[in-house]
């Protein structure tokens, strides 16, 4: 028997609307310790992985680890039947062929359930070596999901480029060429959730396709801020941390000049 | 000219 229930039922909405136009298919793990996922995108250049904490849930159980083979688009829908402020809460078998989900509305007026399909999915497993980054910077997620907006009305590449000073961001296309830079804040600076933090052992340029950058930035709800962790010639992580309950994290293999 | 890698070529199957 797997249970869990989400009171901020938007939440899960959030989420699936952060992972479905990357990913239309994916198993979602469920263990005692909560729910994993990690799924590539249909041309293997980035990958999707979801991590929530069984911690993070209002009431969880899951009495044998279990693996739900989901379609993202399809679950989209069966969310979209929730209300804002409902909550939620899955439920499947042991050896299960649907995921129940329920939406409670906050006063208990309406109750709703609904039964997904789940399908048998095959997805390769990547090992991602738990490495420490040369770069980490950590950004309003608001002003990340900005800079990549703006800068793929211009070209198709970005070049990220992170120093002590700060980052930039450069695109060139046929119609000319632009720089974002944002700069390290100073401690003094307003709030921790609009700061802009560098933790940097060397500097680091990489080149990344706009087009999957935008993909990620569909996380922005989810929270105020992002960390991108950068080291020379290997996959940017851009992590998006879930209030209290886990983190999405998106990997991106660079575009190499040959 | 600019190519896109793969996952693959950064992480291995498990």
């Amino acid at each position: 028997m797997f249970e869990a229930r989400l009171t901020e039922g938007s939440l899960l909405k959030k989420i699936i609307e952060a992972i479905k136009d990357l990913v239309q298919e994916a198993n979602v793990d469920c263990s005692e310790e909560g729910l994993t996922m990690q799924a590539m995108d249909a041309s293997h250049v980035s990958l999707c992985s979801l991590n929530m904490r069984h911690g993070g849930f209002d009431h969880y159980r899951c009495d044998r680890s279990i693996s739900l083979g989901l379609n993202l688009a399809n679950l989209g829908k069966i969310l979209k039947c929730a209300g804002n402020d409902d909550v939620v809460t899955l439920k499947a078998e042991d050896e299960p062929d649907t995921l129940t989900l329920m939406f409670e509305s906050p006063n208990q007026e309406r109750i709703s359930d609904f039964e997904l399909k789940l399908m048998d999915i095959e997805t390769e497993h990547l090992g991602i070596p738990n490495e420490e980054y040369k770069c980490t910077i950590s950004m309003p997620s608001g002003e990340f999901q900005r800079i990549v907006r703006d800068l793929a009305v211009i070209g198709e590449t970005c070049i990220i480029t992170c120093t002590k000073e700060g980052v930039k961001f450069s695109v060139s296309g046929d119609l000319g060429n632009g720089n974002v830079t944002v700069r390290q804040s100073s401690a003094a600076d307003g709030d921790e959730k609009d700061q802009v933090k560098i933790q940097m052992e060397e500097p680091v340029t990489l080149n990344f396709a706009l087009r999957y950058l935008g993909f990620f930035t569909k996380a922005t709800p989810l929270g105020s801020t992002v960390k991108l962790h950068m080291s020379p010639d290997v996959p940017i992580v851009v992590e998006y941390p879930i209030d209290g309950i886990g983190s999405i994290s998106y990997f991106l293999a660079p575009k190499i000049d040959e | 000219v600019m190519t896109q890698s793969k996952l693959s070529a950064f992480f291995r199957s498990s």
